[in-house]
């Protein structure tokens, strides 16, 4: 099981590194396998996270800003999703620390693998709407009882305000 | 495999049936705050076999059953159905020939829940290991929450091990 | 300083109730104060928020959406600074889990606040803007080294991409 | 007591000297992620009398000295100046009669850090002394940190009684 543990992490972190350059346009990332303590087993490891945003320094994660944080997740998550494909995914607003440019390359990067996993996004953002396949709009007409209704873009816009 | 119809009947706010149609590539929902975007989320990961009521966002398990409105009464009962497509390997359970399946979870007010398998009552056991076959498997990270896709980042190293061990 | 206590809780409480109701626009909350043990001592005592979004029954916080949530804190920060005014408040992105309207009536309440005290605000949210009096953008056009200029409406919004 | 100015050296991402002029009412900042908005929070936070290198999302207190990028070589100090207007009742430390007054911190990488309010070295504590007085008092809920609007309800009963105390 060692085997499959340091296969599955090569293949992740080759993929993190390219996911990474197409969602930051630049920049690089690995991972890196951290032993918690001298000559433990490899499989007890923690998994640490490397990224240096385009032009800057390397840094540690915790001083990167939130827009760079959700992008460097996501990253991570579609990373996985090269290796081993689920048939589905649902994301719940992971566009809305973006700003205009991420939320485009992250949209792009979703049309890329929405060939072979269905996504489920919930998102106020109109970048996001304009790619989905299929839209559908929540309402509370009733007060605490939501209904759905399948709506074009116009309509999804209005009901998010965008 | 691939999910085609989500149906929600007394399951947080949906107290009506209320079905969803998914297409292959992107569905995008939206709408204001508070109207049910998240609980759509929550019902997926509660028909898959979710056993956390923290994960569903309540104190207890019986927290999904529509609780009720200033006019409506809450209900007895909440239940979701998810149907899916094309789905290869599922042998484990005899499934093999069908193309389509739908998964059934229940849950009532007195605490007894009832799973289902194309109608047919079975054990969460047995649902959890129909997915397994399929692919769909663990969702650690098919189902990203509102508001914690920084969490995977903040997280301490071990945590974050699990990404790779539900990929070996 | 029992006393003191008591005096500031009964004075937040008052103001939360009116704050949430212009907030959300309807429904109801309150402040309870709830003592660990039987007959503690009432400067140990927890506060627990009570919320009614219009038209919903009473429910736990934890069953509430992230835009609720959100909407529900600024009420109460909104309700200490009735009470006890602070010359400056720095709000980072609070605006972001908000829809349209909420966003909205948010900012119509800051500017009744900000008479009063001053408010730094870090948006990405187009009606937000509109309402500042003064505009700053951030720019790092030399990768890692920020910069500050001082927008016009126009610019800031094309900065932000809304 | 209003402020009036902001001036930052060697904080974070402001390598050069920048500075931001507020006024009364609301000044909003705008700008893409990573560009520096969030670093302006942390400054005003930090020149405050912040203590806590957590509160600055680094792991030591000289993470908040500019770190160089690819062309450019760390700096050996982060300074911020604040300047308030308008001060009243600011008697304990005898700046009355100043109706301007600056707020300094340094920090070197040496570890060292100084304090001065206008141009006079103090310490830390006067600092605090000084702005309790003034009403800037404590800074809880001022400062409204990125994705922390929502933890003031996700936590615990307990750790919210502080909000009423700071009143109190
Ligand atoms: N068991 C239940 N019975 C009735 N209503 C419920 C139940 N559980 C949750 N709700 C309602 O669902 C609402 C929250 O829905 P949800 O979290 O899906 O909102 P959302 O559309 O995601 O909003 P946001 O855009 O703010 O994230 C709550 O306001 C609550 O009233
Ligand atoms: N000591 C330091 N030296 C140089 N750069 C630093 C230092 N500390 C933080 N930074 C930089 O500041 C950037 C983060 O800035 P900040 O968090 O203010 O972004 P932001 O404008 O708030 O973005 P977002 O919209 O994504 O929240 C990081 O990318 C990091 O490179
Ligand atoms: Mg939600
Ligand atoms: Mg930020």
């Amino acid at each position: 099981s060692e085997e499959l543990f340091m296969d599955a992490f090569n293949a992740i972190n080759e993929t993190f590194k390219t996911v990474f350059l197409s969602l930051f346009g630049g920049g690089r990332a690995e991972l890196q396998l951290v032993p918690p303590e001298e000559g433990s087993d490899v499989l007890d490891s923690g998994l640490e996270i490397v990224a240096q945003p385009p032009g800057k320094k390397l840094q540690s994660l915790l001083l990167c800003s939130g827009g760079e944080k959700a992008l460097i997740a996501a990253a991570l998550v579609f990373a996985c999703f090269l290796v081993k494909p689920s048939p589905f995914c649902v994301l719940d607003e992971v566009d809305a620390p973006l700003d205009e440019n991420n939320v485009q390359r992250f949209g792009n990067m979703l049309k890329d693998f929405a060939g072979k996993t269905q996504f489920i996004v919930i998102t106020h953002s109109r970048p996001t709407m304009e790619l989905a396949d299929a839209l559908y709009g929540v309402t509370m007409d009733e007060p605490g009882v939501s209904r759905l209704v399948s709506v074009r873009l116009k309509e999804a816009a209005e009901m998010a305000g965008v | 495999m691939r999910f085609h119809k989500l149906e929600m009947t007394g399951f947080k706010s949906f107290a009506d049936k209320t079905s969803v149609t998914f297409e292959p590539g992107l569905t995008a929902v939206v709408g204001p705050n508070g109207c049910g975007k998240s609980n759509i989320s929550d019902g997926i990961r509660w028909v898959l076999g979710e056993k956390s009521a923290k994960n569903m966002r309540g104190e207890k398990m019986e927290d999904v059953i529509f609780n009720g409105t200033e006019v409506r009464k809450p209900t007895g009962m909440a239940e979701i159905n998810l149907t899916l497509q094309d789905v290869e390997g599922a042998d484990s359970l005899g499934f093999s020939e069908f193309k389509e399946i739908t998964i059934t979870r229940r849950l009532y007010r007195s605490g007894e829940s009832e799973y289902l398998i194309n109608k047919i009552p079975c054990r969460l056991k047995d649902i959890r290991d129909l997915l397994m076959d399929t692919g769909v498997g663990s969702r650690a990270y098919s189902i990203i929450e509102q508001g914690k896709i920084g969490q995977i980042i903040t997280s301490k190293p071990e945590e974050r091990r699990f990404i790779i061990e539900e990929v070996a």
